[in-house]
């Protein structure tokens, strides 16, 4: 519901008033978060959103009990190797993807789990140096994974029962892929960044590397968030993880710049600043609202194509902020 | 964003990458 209240402006800055605490889920094992997402869930012909968190060590399932009442459906254990993300898989059901490893993702694995037999299995999808994941629509996940000689990009077409049914290697670009982004409204097109401050785009029916467009030398190591192609250019939501603050510009938390796919130019469209004075920034992006958590503890919230925060969330009183993720469909704004 | 800027625009962009694109 955050992102239906947002109101259009805000001229006189972000209002806190407009991010509204629906509900607390309360883990009683003392586990440290480290992510959460949302996955839909059909059991007894009923189908609804569900909450997913993880911890290092496990990952649980949350059912809506009553409004404002969570609890705890399922937890599937994983001890060998700590869960470091979860991987979103919009309009899949009965389906979780997490992602494994220490500094980087070693593995990625589907979790299932059946209400009717109460029985739950793991199954593993990919194995290696995974540097950049995405869930896409129709059960699609692209990685992209590096030894010392090559990088490989694939994309695996999931089944329902959480077996791999199909897999397509896309052609790498020459630098390593740093992030994935699925193109709105073109179902065979991605887009990726690359360590080399490009944005490049491939055909994932054929796999072709269709084209490689350079973002700018201004703010180093962009992160693709989101692309929306619209007339004939592709619009790319970025990110500057490590962009310093400057005096003309603030500090950017989101960019949006239009690329011309036929030419290989870019232009940037808008630009969305953290407030004055406040730095770190892990975002997540849905439709055209930005979230991330900054290193004050609060979470901060923009409309891209306003270029406005348009509200904050300070540390509460049982913390500070760590993680900020959209439920799917933009239902609401999960923080943890 | 002008097409001064961006350069000729074409609506086909992907089909037209792919169809010149290696395989």
């Amino acid at each position: 519901d955050v992102a239906e209240q947002l109101p259009p402006v805000l001229p006189e800055g972000p209002r806190e008033e407009s991010l509204q605490l629906v509900s607390e889920l309360k883990d009683s094992s003392c586990s440290c978060a480290v992510d959460v997402s949302t996955v839909w869930w059909e059991a007894a012909g009923c189908r609804e959103l569900r909450v997913v968190t993880a911890s290092e060590s496990a990952v649980s399932l949350w059912e809506p009990l009553a409004p404002d009442c969570w609890g705890k459906v399922y937890t599937w254990h994983l001890r060998e190797i700590p869960v470091i993300q979860m991987i979103p898989l919009p309009d899949t059901c009965n389906l979780v993807c997490v992602a494994l490893g220490e500094l980087e993702i070693g593995e990625i694995r589907l979790l299932l789990y059946s209400s009717e037999t109460d029985s739950s299995k793991h199954s593993l999808v990919k194995t290696g140096n995974i540097k950049a994941v995405v869930g896409l629509k129709d059960q699609r996940l692209v990685s992209s994974s590096r030894t010392m000689q090559e990088q490989q990009v694939e994309m695996v077409s999931l089944s329902e029962t959480g077996g791999s049914k199909d897999r397509q290697a896309l052609m790498p670009p020459e630098e390593t892929v740093t992030a994935f982004a699925e193109v709105e409204g073109m179902r065979e097109a991605l887009v990726g960044t690359t360590a080399g401050n490009s944005v490049v785009v491939w055909n994932l029916k054929t796999g072709q590397l269709l084209r490689k467009m350079h973002v700018g030398y201004s703010y180093p190591a962009s992160i693709c968030h989101r692309a929306y192609s619209d007339s004939g250019l592709l619009f790319v939501v970025l990110s500057h993880p490590l962009a310093k603050e400057s005096e003309s510009c603030g500090s950017p938390a989101f960019r949006v710049v239009a690329f011309n796919p036929h030419t290989g130019r870019s232009a940037g469209v808008m630009f969305s600043c953290l407030p004055p004075g406040c730095a770190g920034r892990q975002g997540d992006v849905w439709d055209t609202a930005g979230a991330a958590v900054l290193t004050s503890g609060a979470v901060a919230v923009w409309d891209l194509l306003r270029g406005r925060c348009a509200a904050v969330l300070h540390p509460g009183p049982a913390g500070h902020w760590a993680l900020a993720r959209w439920a799917a469909g933009g239902a609401g704004l999960l923080a943890g | 964003c002008s097409e001064s800027d961006l350069g000729p625009i074409s609506l086909n962009w992907f089909e037209e990458l792919s169809a010149e694109a290696p395989p």
